[in-house]
Order: structure tokens, then C-alpha cells, then sequence
């Protein structure tokens, strides 16, 4: 058991139970800014706990989750060197200060604990939710297609043994639903950020219709700063754009949805490659993917800060 | 436990519309089991997919006899998975 945020390794990925454990320990080490919430439960009863960074006053706020996708290892694990950073520069850095004093941060490190427990304990190479599809032998729901946005469209498949199963209706998955909900109950939250690997790209609105998002110049300006921050430091090339005209049409998805429900900085991550060993990326490459990303989010955060609406 | 023995993730690469078919085709293909692990549907870009072994000729085939091109991403996932459990374990220690 690590008992203190300090001594625990950064550098190496943890099963589900260290990462609640870890949550706690933030908690406790930050309780002036940091407090943990509890959003719902997944399929098999695993809590889905939200982070909370807050000074108080229920701000704006920006949304950010890993781990939608169980495989991505890299995800939770930047997740959670995300959230150290932004406890521990509160106060001393002036710029990651002024964000928390006018916006909340809603961090999810787990989005699909079902999935990531499975990876650590069966199938390393598992990808959705662990509900049961009835009239199916097949297992889990792209938790990335089960969103009420071009829900059933034809990036996404009818077949439960598909990866990019869509599931039986939208929000079937107590996961998604329990995000969505959180997120139309606050009503103001001004960013959503999702986090996936490994095709270093940072996407935006749409990946359901080729249709451009009224907000596309803007995302697009933005979209660039953030990958050319993240690119200076390592030198990680990431491409950007809409989600349909840079990868593939995929319906159902976060950011679509959370674009159509007025989020405008609606965003996904596809954190670094290496060219070599896909979702097995080493451990030693956490803290580098994680240095990178978080200036790539501070880009985005501080523009959420400067660009109310 | 499920194992990946001897399975292989390919990088194939479409250079036209044609072959951004046929390689659609090819992981639809049911029985050989391939599990897309990035799948970009655009020219230019590279798709990643895990292949198990004993579907690895049949897949190879496809792709030689249709030159769609492809490397060798891992040669065997197993391997990696027991290299990631170690370094796990060791980081624990």
C-alpha cells in the first residue's frame, strides 16, 4: 500500500484498487481543493469516483476523463499525474492558480472501471464496458459509441461481438449514463476533454456528419496551439481536426455529444504511439506522455478561462 | 487468462481506395479474428491490427497477394505482456 501521493510511483501502472486508493490519499493531502464524488456505479457495481478540484462557489467548469476505453492503460495512468500536477501547482504556479480560481476541474481517472479491472486480470487487450448483451454471447458496449449523439450511425456496429458495438439504445451504459447526467446536472460545464491512445491526434466535433460545427475555426486555432504546445517538448507529432475528416466517421461518440449539448470545447485526446508497441506502451514512457499532454491541456484550459460564454 | 501466444499486430498501410477496401474486407472476415487496435480510414494513414497466430497466414496472404503493404509491430503480444507483468512486478518491489 503507498500510503502518501508523494511516494507512489508515477512511473508504472496500477490495478483499479491503487488508483482508488491513491484518489483518497490526494484527497486527504489536498483537502482545500481537492475532493472526491462518487457519480454512479458501473455494470458490475464498481464506483465511478470524479475528482473535484475546486476554491469553492461552484464555477464554470471543464470535465476530463480517461480510461473510456479499457486497453488504453496510458489514459488513467496520465490521469492520475494530471491530477498531482494540478493539486500541487495550485498556489504556486500562477497560470494553473487563475484556471482553478475561476473554473472547477472535474477529473474521471477511470471511466470504465469494469473494463480496466478485466485488463488486469484476464484480458489484457479488453476494450469496452462488461455489461451483458441480452440474446448475445458476446460481452460489453463501445462506451465510445454509446452516446446520444449520431447514436446507431454507421460508424459504429449493430453486432455485440464488435468492438465498436453501440450497445441498445444510447446511454445503455451505466457508465455513460452516469457522466452525462453528472455533466447535464451541473449545466455549466464549459470543456470536455476525453482522453484516448494511441494515435497522437488531438479531434474535435464531428465525427457523425461531415457537416463542419459552427464553432469549427475557433476549435480548429485551438486545436493547433494545443498540439504545437504538446509537440515542443518531446517533439510528438500530433495531427488535428475533426474527428470525421482526420480518422474515420464514428458515431456516438463523447465529444459529439457533449458539442450538441453545448459544450463547445469538446475535444478528444489520442495519446502518444511509439510505433512499436500499440496499447502495451512501456511504463516508462507515462511520465513523458503525461509531461506532454499536460501542456497541450493547460493551452486548452487557460483559452476555456480567457474565452467565457 | 487469455493468451496471445505467437499473435502479431500488423501496420498495414492502404495506398488507394482499393485497397482500403479490401482491407476493410479483410477484418470483417469473421473467422479469422483479427481485432482492429487503430483504425484509420483515411490514404496515408497506417492501421494497427492484432492478428492470432493461427490466423496469421491467411492474413499475410491477403495482404502479399493484394500488395497492400505491412510491417511487423509485435512480433509476439504474449511476449510483451509478460515483459509489461514483470516490469509491473518489479516496479512494486
Amino acid at each position: 500500500q503507498e500510503r502518501r501521493t508523494n511516494s507512489f510511483s508515477y512511473s508504472t501502472y496500477h490495478t483499479l484498487d491503487e488508483i482508488y486508493s491513491w484518489i483518497d490519499n490526494l484527497v486527504s493531502e489536498y483537502p482545500k481543493l481537492v475532493s472526491k464524488i462518487n457519480i454512479g456505479h458501473s455494470s458490475e457495481g464498481r464506483p465511478l469516483y470524479v475528482l473535484k478540484f475546486s476554491t469553492g462557489d461552484n464555477k464554470p467548469a471543464i470535465w476530463i476523463d480517461n480510461g473510456i476505453h479499457a486497453r488504453e492503460w496510458i489514459t488513467p495512468a496520465t490521469g492520475i499525474w494530471t491530477a498531482k500536477k494540478i493539486a500541487s501547482s495550485y498556489g504556486k504556479d500562477s497560470l494553473v492558480t487563475d484556471i482553478i480560481e475561476q473554473l472547477d476541474i472535474f477529473l474521471l481517472i477511470v471511466t470504465n472501471p469494469d473494463g480496466y479491472s478485466y485488463t488486469h486480470s484476464t484480458n489484457r487487450m479488453w476494450r469496452k464496458t462488461r455489461s451483458i448483451n441480452v440474446g448475445s454471447q458476446c460481452v460489453g458496449v463501445d462506451p465510445n459509441r454509446n452516446w446520444n449523439a449520431g447514436f446507431g450511425g454507421p460508424g459504429s456496429s449493430s453486432n455485440p461481438c464488435a468492438e465498436t458495438y453501440h450497445g441498445a439504445y444510447p446511454h445503455s451504459e451505466p457508465e455513460i449514463k452516469s457522466v452525462a447526467d453528472f455533466i447535464l446536472d451541473h449545466g455549466n460545464v464549459k470543456a470536455l476533454l476525453t482522453i484516448h491512445s494511441y494515435s497522437q491526434m488531438l479531434l474535435f466535433p464531428y465525427g457523425y456528419t461531415n457537416s463542419l460545427a459552427p464553432d469549427h475555426e475557433e476549435l480548429n486555432e485551438l486545436a493547433k496551439k494545443a498540439a504545437t504546445a504538446l509537440s515542443s517538448l518531446y517533439e510528438t507529432r500530433y495531427t488535428y481536426g475533426t474527428t470525421i475528416a482526420t480518422i474515420y466517421q464514428a458515431d456516438g461518440t463523447t465529444t459529439d455529444w457533449g458539442y450538441d449539448n453545448g459544450i463547445k470545447y469538446s475535444y478528444t485526446f489520442e495519446l502518444r504511439d511509439t510505433g512499436k508497441y500499440g496499447f502495451i506502451l512501456p511504463a516508462s514512457q507515462i511520465i513523458p506522455t503525461a509531461e506532454e499532454t499536460w501542456l497541450a491541456l493547460v493551452e486548452i484550459m487557460k483559452h476555456v478561462k480567457d474565452h467565457p460564454y | 487468462q487469455n493468451l496471445y501466444v505467437g499473435d502479431q499486430v500488423l501496420r498495414v498501410y492502404a495506398r488507394d481506395n482499393v485497397q482500403l477496401e479490401l482491407l476493410r474486407q479483410l477484418v470483417a472476415t469473421e473467422h479469422l479474428q483479427i481485432d482492429i487496435w487503430r483504425s484509420p480510414t483515411k490514404l496515408g494513414l497506417s492501421m494497427d491490427v492484432s492478428v492470432p497466430f493461427t490466423s496469421l497466414q491467411g492474413a499475410k496472404v491477403f495482404l502479399e497477394s493484394n500488395n497492400i503493404p505491412y510491417s511487423i509491430m509485435i512480433e509476439d503480444v504474449q511476449a510483451l505482456l509478460d515483459q509489461e507483468q514483470q516490469d509491473m512486478k518489479a516496479s512494486r518491489l
